[in-house]
């Protein structure tokens, strides 16, 4: 499904470059279920961002079933992060104005029009554990597991077949974030591919497959 | 140091009244070491914001240092936030056009004005683990992890009396976790008073005492 192949990414800045990937080269295959772990710092939620196809490589080659994403066209992208992948990123991102339905429908109707986006956030929303009387709340009125939850259930709303999780359960407790990894497994058994960065190792358990980075590597 | 006696905090909501604290009585001591647990959405953000003199109760009465928070002037509130409470927010709150140094120091000049806040900034920094080459960075070009550590040297750049940190660790590698969970026993020793929310018992650990939240009451 995801390949890269010696990927470097550098972080221009005043202060020094930063080189946040130094030589990534790894396989995501159909159906995996990969729990990417490693130190603050390490390029972690870079790494999933190239996946997620939001940033392109400095250097080296990242492909999508089979294609380039440097030669995908700026539609093809959209479409692409539009309708295939979730992305829950570690600050969620929630829109501040738009109320929870709002935020978490937000994708559907970018894909379908308004029509049918009923159907879809209502499960997505009960499965996080978000229950109806936080629905017209804005992300400040919400307590911070609560946006995170939001923020997952966005992520899932049109059923996309890469499933990318930055640090998903950081804000949860045990129960909430068990509840969240069993829905994530559960997604993955009907053949989801989900990849979750994470630094907690019981999270990590719950994964096929581990990697470790360090200092923008593969170790 | 801090007392409160039926605390209630209810949000005002169209959705319908949201009861965030309904009933707390607790005191904190002078040098406690405190662990607030609880699921999330059970009030353990709110009820640190009440600690913090960032709110004010609905009904009750909240005290610290034996006055009622509700009997100070906005330029008292002000100074005692400033001079001796340090808190570090479940989500930063770090100022986005402002570099690290510029995040962290701020505190210190607002107390001060400019002078002695280098040999300030620079030791807690260091404590926390941030190098030299991310100090001009501003948020956005910072890791979640590295975000999460300025915010909590921020907090302690003013050497405050009373330490309050809503999930200090959540964005951390455990090595990382140990770091700040380290200093902050080490500045209890010292006689600071910190309280840590918390969703991870091996971060809860480190406390002397354990309080349990559920539903907006202690347990
Ligand atoms: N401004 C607000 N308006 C309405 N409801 C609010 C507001 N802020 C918080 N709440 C609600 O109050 C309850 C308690 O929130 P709080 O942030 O204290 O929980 P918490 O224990 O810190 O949760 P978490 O572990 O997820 O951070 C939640 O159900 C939340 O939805
Ligand atoms: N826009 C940017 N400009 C400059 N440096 C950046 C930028 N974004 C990230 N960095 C740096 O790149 C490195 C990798 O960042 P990344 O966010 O991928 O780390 P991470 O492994 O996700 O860390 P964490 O566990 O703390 O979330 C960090 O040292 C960070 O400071
Ligand atoms: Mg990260
Ligand atoms: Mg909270």
């Amino acid at each position: 499904l995801i390949r890269m192949r010696d990927v470097r990414k550098v972080y221009p800045h005043p202060a020094g470059d930063v080189v946040a990937l130094d030589g990534v080269t790894l396989e995501i295959g159909h159906g995996d279920f990969i729990a990417i772990m490693g130190p603050s710092g390490s390029g972690k939620s870079t790494l999933l961002n190239l996946i997620g196809c939001l940033d392109l490589p400095t250097s080296g080659e990242v492909s999508i079933e089979g294609r380039n994403v440097r030669d995908l066209s700026d539609d093809e992208l959209t479409e692409l992060r539009r309708d295939c992948i979730g992305f829950v990123f570690q600050t969620f991102n929630l829109l501040p104005l738009l109320n929870v339905v709002e935020n978490v429908e937000f994708p559907c109707i970018l894909k379908e029009g308004s029509r049918g986006c009923e159907e879809r956030f209502l499960p997505v929303l009960k499965a996080i554990g978000i229950e109806r009387d936080l629905f017209s709340h804005r992300p400040s009125e919400l307590s911070g597991g609560q946006q995170q939850r939001v923020a997952i259930a966005r992520a899932l709303v049109n059923d996309p077949r890469l499933i990318l999780c930055d640090e998903p359960t950081g804000n949860l407790d045990t129960k909430a974030g068990s509840q969240v990894m069993e829905l994530l497994m559960d997604l993955n058994r009907r053949g989801r591919t989900v990849v979750v960065v994470t630094h907690d190792p019981r999270i990590a358990a719950y994964a096929k497959r581990k990697i470790e980075m360090m200092d923008g590597r593969i170790v």
